[in-house]
């Protein structure tokens, strides 16, 4: 497809006819457009170095560069589009894919993302991120929540109540998401909801990440005395499934938008199937 | 009985900052998971009666613990079956139900007994899941704020032909 894109009342997205990467989002209802790019990389995980001894480990994240690999260049992609969903598959590895999906009625974008079993052959622990980057003029700043209630500003290299020295230019960055992490400028807010707590930063002015994955290979020394590395039913390294909600609105309105929509991720609708006519319960009404 | 002590006391356990920050050792993990999962067997015996309290039916209920991966033993070989969908918030939800299934086109009866439209049965080849069925069927479903809905669907007719069954890998 020329120019692949899904879309649904609320948002048109636009795909990177040549890699398959997202490349913008369009709010419809508001008539504005952000160049979004999404895509996963690896933190290498230090096994200690010349700066310091102190690995990657359970209690400790230390990537031993600032710039993390891309899992791949490009996705393989395959387009779908039925009257209830409109879904976009996008495949970087054997071991990474996602699947970028709008549905009626939905003002986000639902990323579900499928991760690992992460492959350590090379000898080499790896921190697995999924990245979005915008021309947003963020100024170093980001906002993550507390426990899924107050949203507390971040500043890159800046702590407000002492004077950092930063000696870890990535993992000195980094802050418990437990179910939302945003960038915006004076207009435009990009928000990301997350369904389970991940690491998340703004390492690029313009940048979001959330760190989806881990599996190192050296202990990080604080008496574990066990690399995190988990390595599944079949001891190939678990596979991790999970959702993250991208929601592109107005920054005075995007909060309208963002606690309900982390209130359904916290406490989804529950499914309970029965053979036959089932039940007749209480019945529901529609809406 | 269902009892949702077992849930409760295994939450309990896993306040330690191990289980809530994952530094603890491999089996410890493997022994929060245990215990977590016995709660939620536990719990879903109590739901379970809670529905066949409020249903007046003693019919067996189904949990499928792996949509994620697209495996729902019911929904994958019963062409009858029934949809409760459970709403835990304070308002009323709309809500996208996709289960793994073998026909090729299904009804779906909502609460008041009227067809839902549009229903779609997507191919699963895209999502290479773990499910055996070939196909999976889509429905907008809602539920009431703290409520229940009851959506019952139909096979109308079997799984198109050339669709072999994949039996989950793993």
């Amino acid at each position: 497809d020329p120019e692949p894109w899904i879309e649904n009342e609320h948002l048109r997205v636009l795909f990177d006819p040549v890699t398959g990467h997202l490349r913008e989002i369009q709010n419809l209802a508001k008539g504005f457009s952000l160049p979004v790019f999404q895509s996963f990389y690896w933190y290498n995980a230090s096994a200690g170095d010349g700066q310091s001894p102190q690995a990657s480990g359970a209690y400790i994240f230390r990537p031993n560069g600032s710039v993390p690999i891309p899992v791949a260049k490009r996705a393989a992609t395959r387009l779908l589009k039925t009257p209830l969903v409109q879904e976009l598959h996008q495949n970087f590895s054997a071991w990474c894919s996602q699947v970028l999906r709008l549905r009626p009625g939905q003002p986000y974008l639902e990323l579900e993302w499928t991760v690992g079993p992460i492959p350590v052959s090379d000898g080499l622990g790896k921190e697995i991120i999924s990245r979005f980057e915008t021309p947003l003029r963020t100024a170093g700043r980001f906002y993550t929540d507390s426990n899924g209630r107050q949203v507390l500003e971040r500043r890159r290299d800046y702590r407000p109540t002492w004077n950092l020295s930063q000696s870890e230019p990535v993992a000195g960055n980094y802050y418990p998401v437990n179910t939302r992490i945003f960038i915006k400028d004076q207009k435009v807010q990009l928000t990301v909801l997350t369904d389970r707590s991940q690491g998340g930063s703004s390492i690029l002015d313009g940048s979001l990440e959330l760190m989806v994955h881990r599996r190192l290979l050296n202990d990080d020394n604080r008496g574990l005395g066990e690399p995190l590395d988990e390595p599944g039913d079949d001891g190939r390294g678990l596979v991790v499934r999970g959702r993250h909600l991208v929601l592109l609105d107005t920054a005075v309105a995007a909060a309208d938008l963002h606690r309900p929509r982390a209130q359904e991720m916290v406490t989804p609708p529950y499914v309970v199937l029965a053979p036959g006519p089932g039940p007749h319960l209480r019945q529901g009404s529609p809406g | 009985p269902g009892d949702s002590s077992v849930l409760r006391e295994a939450v309990a356990v896993a306040q330690h900052h191990d289980a809530v920050a994952g530094t603890e050792r491999q089996h410890v993990a493997n022994d929060y998971a245990r215990q977590l999962a016995k709660g939620w067997d536990s719990c879903q015996v109590l739901v379970a009666n809670a529905l066949s309290l409020l249903g007046d039916t003693k019919g067996p209920f189904e949990f499928c613990n792996a949509l994620n991966i697209s495996v729902c033993p019911l929904s994958e070989t019963t062409p009858h079956f029934t949809v409760i969908l459970y709403n835990p918030l304070a308002r009323g939800v709309a809500w996208p139900v996709r289960l793994p299934v073998r026909g090729s086109s299904y009804a779906v009866t909502d609460p008041q007994g009227q067809p839902v439209v549009p229903v779609s049965c997507v191919t699963q080849r895209l999502r290479g899941g773990a499910g055996g069925a070939p196909g999976e069927l889509l429905f907008q479903a809602w539920a009431p704020p703290l409520g229940f809905s009851t959506f019952e669907v139909k096979q109308l007719s079997p799984a198109a032909p050339g669709d072999p069954p994949r039996w989950p890998s793993g």
